[in-house]
Formats: C-alpha cells, structure tokens, sequence
C-alpha cells in the first residue's frame, strides 16, 4: 500500500 | 513603511485564485528582494512558495523587512474589487495591524482603497534544497491542467512515469483505468506549445491528484508549466510569472510502506 507521505519527511524545518 | 505598486494588478488577483484553496492563512514577507511567500496546506503535504521580485513592481519601496499575516480568504475578497486593468498599490506601516489595497482605474477616474486587518500567524518555514531534479518537463500549461482534470474523473491517484520516450500520467479508479502519454514535442509554431523532456535518469513517483488540480488554478498565470521530479521527492509544479518570478507548488509524494 502507498502512505501519504508530508514535506516534513523530506525539507528540513528552519 | 511599505508601498508596492503593481501595473498588471490582474497578476495579483491571479495568484490569489491560485493558492487561496490550498492554504487559508499566509505570512506575505517582503524585502528589499521582494514580495514572497512561503505556506503549506494543513496536512502539511504540499506547499506553495510565491516570489514577486522588486524590480517587477512599479514602484518599490520596502523600508525594512516586513511578513504580514493575511487570511487569503479574506484577501481575495478584497482584491476582486479591483477591476482586472486597474493599478493595484499595497501599502502598510511598520508595526502596523492592518494592510491596505489601492485600487487605480487605468484613465485615473476611480481611486479605492480597502483596508485589511492584519493577523499574527505561526508558520513553519521550511528549508529547500537546491535540487538537480533527475526529469523536467516543460509543457502548456492547459494541456496540463486537462489532464489532471481528465484523469481526476477515473482515480484520485495520478502515476508519473518520465522516461526518454515520454511522460506517462496513469490512474485507476473503480470503474477503470487511463494512461495519458505526452512525447516531446518541439515542432510547433509558438514555443510555449512544446513539449520538453529532459531526463537524466527514469523517473516514477505517486501523487494524489486533488492537490494537482488545486496547482492548477494557476494556469492562468503563465501559458507554460514546469513539472520537476526525482525519484523519492517531491514533485514541483512551477508556473513563471512573466517579467516577476514564479509561483511553486511542492508536493510531496505517495511511497510504498
């Protein structure tokens, strides 16, 4: 199965 | 003190038709750079990155940096009181809990102006890296939107397969499936009608497609769309703003657990 992944998973926070 | 003045208002009045469903509330920051904008939408999937450079506007004059928190709902409502040929002026104080709008007739006969409160938003800013994106293709951008459209009538999912024969958009749905494939295609009269590929390696990647049509409330931006992939990212959909900047959508993909 696909999961939704978010942005946090790939850019970091500033 | 902050007084931008826009010739082509209707840009402005554009993008908000374009982030406005996507994101409710926005920090708009400006800087001697220009005006911009960085937000995601509440799950926290996709986001939306807006520059409009300084040398864009008519006028600009940004005295110290400045992020204004708007509800864009509420900003789109005031800017569709401006007539698609007007001047539009954005001015606010330092420190200020309000913005305004200006609102010029092209022959100088109508001067509105409408006030906007202002709002504290916490938003978390993220860091993008430059990327060297494995697949970009640069293609018109209606042609995109009707696929997405298209295929958001079959499946809520779309696949995007770019090879060095062509870009795939694939979905399944319970009353079947649908494959679109666009080739490169680079013998047209105007150059904002081709199709470019450009692949450094095959590229596949999963999206939902509610988001996609939601980027493209901003095909009225620009004639052409930028679609940039690598395996494993997210996606970016980016419409230029002529003589401006852009406006960028990121999306961050569906990955098997």
């Amino acid at each position: 199965d696909l999961n939704q992944r978010t942005l946090a998973d790939f850019f970091c926070t500033n | 003190m902050l007084e931008l003045r826009l010739l082509q208002g209707s840009l402005l009045k554009k993008v908000l038709e374009a982030i406005k469903d996507l994101v409710t509330d926005a920090n708009f920051d400006c800087s001697a750079t220009g005006f911009s904008l960085q937000a995601m939408d509440s799950s926290h999937v996709a986001l939306v990155a807006l520059l409009l450079r300084a040398e864009g506007f008519e006028h600009y004059r940004c005295d110290r940096n400045l992020s204004m928190g708007m509800n864009l709902n509420n900003m789109s409502k005031m800017l569709k009181c401006a007539g698609n040929d007007d001047i539009i002026t954005i001015k606010a104080d330092d420190g200020g809990d309000t913005v305004t709008f200006m609102f010029e007739s092209p022959n100088q006969d109508k001067i509105s102006d409408f006030e906007m409160k202002l709002m504290d938003i916490d938003s978390e800013h993220l860091g993008i890296p430059e990327t060297e994106y494995e697949a970009i293709i640069r293609m018109p951008s209606q042609e995109f939107a009707r696929i997405c459209r298209d295929l958001s009538t079959i499946g809520d999912t779309v696949v995007i397969s770019a090879s060095k024969e062509g870009v795939k958009f694939s979905t399944k749905g319970d009353i079947g499936s649908a494959n679109v494939v666009c080739r490169q295609n680079t013998s047209v009269d105007k150059p904002e009608d081709a199709t470019v590929i450009e692949i450094q390696q095959p590229v596949s990647l999963t999206f939902a497609l509610r988001y996609m049509n939601s980027f493209t409330k901003a095909t009225p931006l620009s004639n052409t769309v930028t679609v940039s992939m690598s395996n494993e990212l997210p996606v970016v959909v980016e419409y230029k703003i002529a003589e401006m900047g852009y406006i960028r959508f990121y999306l961050a993909p569906k990955i098997e657990e």
